[in-house]
């Protein structure tokens, strides 16, 4: 169990390492295990520096920076042991164009192994999607799902049938 | 192993039968605000055996139920059926299609089934055990938790590490 | 001092029940002082219901429902107390763009008492700003305000001032 | 009374001296991930009185101290200045415009002043008093921390009915 725990931590901790500078197109960021602590105890801190900037507690990074650390690390978990399918829900709502775009740029590499389920009010997240479902509500309080297509997804008019009613 | 579909009757705001298909790559689901989009993610967190009504933002499990709206009456159960391709014998059975099924009725009682088959719960989540998702599993990011990750204590976060070892 | 808190709570609930008809479109909201304890004590609770829907707990409400309904509460406590300045940091993250719209519209019957300052990423919410101003790092780590005009304001452009050192 | 001007040097991310004007209205701020819009608000917080480091994202009060970068030293000190126009003589203070500074140095030592004349925290406390903004008032909401006012205690969201009252 000691093996199996200190080698998914040692994948993860390589993926990480390598996944955060994709997402900060920099820097470095690794994880620590508690010092002097039987390994099958020993809690796990995150120790993150964006690109240029000093190394600094987590709490002290801006929202998007903090989401993309985030990011950085499911994937590297992820990576190291894929899971068939991940729902990510508005993760996209703190990120700014760019950090959108590597972020959906990162997915790529995971298509292989994983269904993604990505809910989003992003048009460039959206633009990313294979396929694309409307969730509205024609008539008040009761979900229906509506066929929708990228080019012709206008949400002033989803928006319109939902409030309409 | 894939995921091909989910399909939701009276859960939550989901009073008519929808049915949402799904392929390799990416699902993006859009809509307006209170809508139904993260009450899918809910669906998914159901389906795979959460027991906790506060984790599917509820405080009691009866709120999965369809509540009813002001032109409809409440339903009497909710109903999640999620349907995954097994051809690569993923899941420990024979089976090259997996159906699971979750029912809850307002009487209090509960039904699980496997490919239209009465099972318990425990059976259900021994299917996925080992395979990195289940309720309370690294693939599913709520809305407004992206951070959960990075402010968890750092015993917390073994959790993660010590699921997908 | 009863009669002064008496007052602002019978202000701030009238002010809340309006605003918060305006920021759905509908529906009724209202604020209820705890029963049987003396108003110097009392707690209040919120009670919400979206147009159309049934009253349910807040927590099952969407995040965009409850950052409208947040939203809705701090503006009816502004209109009995008009506060010179107000500060919102990326509020608007969670809101659909109908949302955005309806929230920025509801801002201009306060512009008289109140300043606003809005942190934001959304550009239909930067196109209802008086003045912009841009903060970037053009060397890394450290912050300079840009002079931003709304018509030229390319977020790319100046992701790519900010990332290129 | 309105809010002519924010002045800040060595404050957090600012180790240059920046300056932000504002006019009636809404100003608007954007810009890229990580640099530097919420330490602006932090900079409001800090500037009315605020002493919790926690709240300023930080571990101790040092940390609003320019850090440096990799290619900047740290600064000695941190200073922040905001104006207001008080021709109506809405603060109780016979001055048509007010100017509040607050100091602080790598020593620990602060250093107060209200138009360029030394005082205590407590007075610039008493010339917010009855205002209805301060550090912790309703006038400021955090990013990511929007639901507050909906996910307090009935209790704890009397507090901002007393402030308001
Ligand atoms: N048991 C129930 N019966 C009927 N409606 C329900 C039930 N439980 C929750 N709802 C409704 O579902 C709505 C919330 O849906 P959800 O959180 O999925 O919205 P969303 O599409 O994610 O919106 P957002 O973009 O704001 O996050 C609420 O308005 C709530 O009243
Ligand atoms: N004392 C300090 N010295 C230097 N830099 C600091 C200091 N304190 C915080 N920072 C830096 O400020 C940055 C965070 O800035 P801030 O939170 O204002 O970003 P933001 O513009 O709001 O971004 P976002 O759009 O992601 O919310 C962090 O990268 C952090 O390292
Ligand atoms: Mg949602
Ligand atoms: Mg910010």
């Amino acid at each position: 169990c000691r093996e199996l725990f200190q080698e998914t931590f040692d994948s993860v901790q390589l993926n990480f390492k390598d996944l955060f500078r994709k997402c900060f197109g920099g820097g470095r960021a690794e994880l620590v295990l508690e010092e002097g602590v039987d390994i099958l105890e020993a809690g796990i801190d995150i120790v993150a520096r964006p690109p240029g900037k000093k190394l600094r507690t987590l709490a002290l990074m801006s929202g998007g920076e903090k989401t993309m650390t985030t990011i950085a690390l499911l994937l590297a978990i992820f990576k190291s042991k894929p899971s068939p399918f991940c729902i990510l829900d508005e993760v996209d709502a703190p990120l700014d164009d760019t950090n959108v775009r590597r972020f959906t740029v990162l997915l790529d590499d995971f298509l292989e192994n994983t269904q993604f389920i990505i809910i989003t009010h992003n048009k460039v997240t959206m633009g990313q999607a294979d396929t694309l479902y409307g969730i509205t509500m024609e008539e008040r309080g009761v979900s229906k799902r509506v066929a929708v297509s990228l080019e012709s997804y206008d949400p002033d008019e989803m928006e319109a049938l939902a409030t309409s009613t | 192993m894939h995921l091909k579909k989910l399909e939701l009757v009276g859960f939550k705001s989901f009073a008519d039968r929808t049915s949402l298909d799904f392929k390799p790559g990416i699902t993006g689901i859009v809509g307006p605000n209170g809508c139904g989009k993260s009450n899918v993610v809910d669906a998914f967190k159901w389906i795979l055996g959460s027991q906790s009504a506060k984790g599917l933002r509820g405080t009691e499990m009866m709120d999965v139920i369809f509540g009813g709206t002001q032109n409809r009456k409440p339903l009497g159960y909710a109903e999640v059926t999620v349907v995954f391709d097994n051809t690569d014998r993923y899941f420990d059975i024979d089976f090259s299609e997996v159906a699971i099924t979750r029912r809850l009725f307002r009487s209090g009682e509960s039904e699980y089934l496997i490919n239209k088959n009465r099972c318990r719960l425990k059976d259900i989540k021994n299917l996925f055990l080992d395979t990195g998702f289940g309720a309370t599993s690294y693939s599913i990011l709520e809305q407004g938790k992206i951070d959960v990750l990075l402010q968890a204590t750092n015993s917390d976060r073994r959790v993660v590490f010590e699921e997908a070892a």
